[in-house]
């Protein structure tokens, strides 16, 4: 379950980025 | 003094959901575009308001699946909600689990 955290962190990432 | 009431007239610019082709309008800035429509209150649309809430109210680890979210979306298309996943995914609402057909909200934890 490696892939899901690290899809997690990217999408949170994404997230962040477009929220600014 | 104009008595128009909301009944929407037959030519006017209404939008339907089917009547849209696969062209998704990502083009500008990502997700920057305030109010296009109305019925949003966080720039999406209403399908993928729902699927996002969708997404959200699974609390499972693997998050919920493309099948799932179409067997309770009966209403839409596998293809408007597919498009819909996509565009959430691109913008960091949701991101997929186990594989492309799982899907788990970043908001909601």
């Amino acid at each position: 379950l490696d892939r899901i955290a690290r899809n997690k962190r990217a999408a949170l990432e994404k997230l962040a980025s477009a929220q600014t | 003094s104009k008595p128009q009431s909301g009944a929407g007239g037959g030519m006017s610019s209404h939008v339907t959901p089917m009547s849209r082709p696969g062209i998704d309008s990502m083009g500008g800035m990502g997700g920057g575009y305030a109010g296009a429509n109305d019925m949003t209150n966080n720039g999406l649309s209403a399908n993928q308001n729902q699927v996002l809430s969708l997404i959200r109210s699974c609390p499972d680890q693997q998050g919920i699946s493309i099948q799932d979210l179409k067997q309770r979306l009966s209403g839409i298309s596998l293809a408007v909600i597919k498009q819909a996943v996509e565009f959430l995914s691109n913008e960091g609402h949701i991101f997929s689990t186990i594989d492309e057909d799982h899907y788990k909200s970043t908001d909601n934890d």
